[in-house]
């Protein structure tokens, strides 16, 4: 807190709430960001029948310094966070990863020809957290 | 494992895992180190082509043979019922089951005895390969399917008689005769504009299938006569040929990386919050390991 005083500066700027907004909703945070593919791109449309489209989804973004309620993280965050910042830069950042997933209806083509659908756990990314 | 070139499918995956001295001449993957072998071979296809190093191992596989039309017609109406448009599996807690295998027979030959009177009498000699089941799928529910292409009206009512006899090869004995159990049962349905029958067969293949029979050698006589079954003056014979049936297994695959329904509902029941726990036991419905005993759950609570 004592830092981000110092690094405040002296004369109030013009516009007070674009100042608080950059803390309230910091830019690029930690957060689940969109992506899908066909199976046609990877050319496996061939063995694959369904789904024709699939979104995996993936996490992306800074992990904020105070993570603990926002992002269901444990205590750890913080402290990896700590030790990043004033004891050993070595040590990774916390990441911004999924926390929790769907899993993925698939139909396929076995290559003596048989049919099989199969429910594959963890396939689409659903929320993130920084770990 | 007797010859230095032949190659084993592995009994979990149904993945091809070469002998120790040959892996190096076959595919570059396989001189992975063994650790990493086991794993990748445990791996279902999908999984195993997503951990490939690039699509170009997966073209080189060998062209798949294509399967029936009606079979894949027939699967993909299935998987429309299973899953929605994004692919993610209704929340549909009827079924235990994670996988749907369909096989079509493999070899037919097709004895066709006409008789006048009772409708055209139709045997057919079908094998079905195995292969494919994996260690870790267990069979809930089997079910022989059939397409009826026929021009019969709609919503005529049809009585079939089925006789079904499967032939297991005993190879313990000298002479080694061809046992056959057989089952005969009769079906009645009305024709409409769906045309496919399933016929449960799940206690009558259980055994095979629970002792890891790779090939299921059964023959199937059919005999369908359409109009009401009290009144047999009205029946008369259809000259129809249903085409030879589809093996449909409906499976639990217990591996890692099959979705496992009973296991997320019991995970949003007991912590609706925290992110999943990977190496949470596995709880098998149907089996009763990684179950905690009410009284030890209560004794730690008060503890």
């Amino acid at each position: 807190r004592d830092e981000s005083l110092k690094e405040a500066p002296a004369i109030p700027p013009s516009n007070l709430s674009d100042y608080f907004k950059q803390f309230l909703f910091p830019q690029n945070e930690c957060e689940l960001h969109n992506f899908r593919l066909s199976f046609s791109q990877l050319k496996w449309d061939k063995w694959i029948i369904a789904p024709h489209r699939y979104s995996p989804q993936y996490c992306k973004g800074d992990c904020p310094r105070v993570v603990g309620h926002r992002y269901g993280s444990p205590v750890h965050t913080m402290v990896q966070n700590i030790i990043y910042e004033k004891l050993d830069s070595s040590v990774p950042k916390p990441s911004c990863v999924p926390a929790e997933y769907n899993p993925l209806s698939v139909l396929t083509i076995e290559p003596d020809g048989s049919i099989v659908y199969k429910e594959y756990e963890d396939m689409i990314a659903t929320k993130c957290t920084c770990r | 494992p007797h010859s230095r070139a032949r190659v084993v499918p592995d009994k979990t995956s149904g993945l091809v895992v070469a002998p120790e001295d040959t892996a190096s001449e076959l595919h570059p993957l396989l001189q992975l180190p063994k650790s990493l072998r086991r794993g990748y071979a445990l791996l279902p296809p999908l999984l195993k082509v997503l951990s490939d190093r690039g699509p170009r191992n997966w073209e080189s596989e060998a062209p798949r043979l294509q399967p029936d039309s009606r079979a894949l017609r027939y699967m993909k109406r299935l998987y429309k019922m299973f899953a929605t448009k994004e692919g993610v599996p209704k929340a549909n807690k009827s079924h235990l089951y994670n996988t749907v295998r369909l096989f079509t027979p493999c070899s037919e030959c097709k004895h066709r005895h006409r008789d006048l009177m009772k409708g055209d009498f139709h045997s057919v000699d079908l094998l079905f390969n195995l292969d494919r089941v994996t260690a870790l799928e267990h069979l809930l529910k089997s079910v022989l399917l059939y397409s009826f292409d026929t021009s019969l009206p709609i919503s005529s009512s049809i009585t079939c008689m089925c006789h079904l006899s499967v032939k297991e090869h005993d190879f313990s004995s000298q002479v080694c005769p061809s046992i056959s159990r057989s089952i005969a049962f009769s079906l009645h349905f009305e024709v409409r504009k769906r045309k496919w029958v399933k016929i449960d067969v799940t206690s009558f293949l259980q055994p095979l299938i629970a002792t890891n029979r790779r090939n299921i050698h059964m023959a199937v006589n059919f005999t369908c006569l359409m109009g009401d079954p009290q009144n047999t003056k009205l029946e008369y014979p259809i000259n129809m040929a249903p085409v030879p049936p589809s093996l449909l297994l409906y499976l639990n695959d217990t591996s890692e990386q099959a979705y496992h329904r009973w296991n997320s509902l019991r995970h949003i029941r007991k912590n609706p919050v925290r992110p999943r726990q990977r190496n949470s036991p596995r709880v098998d419905p149907l089996g009763d390991k990684g179950k905690e005993n009410p009284q030890g759950k209560r004794a730690s609570r008060r503890r």
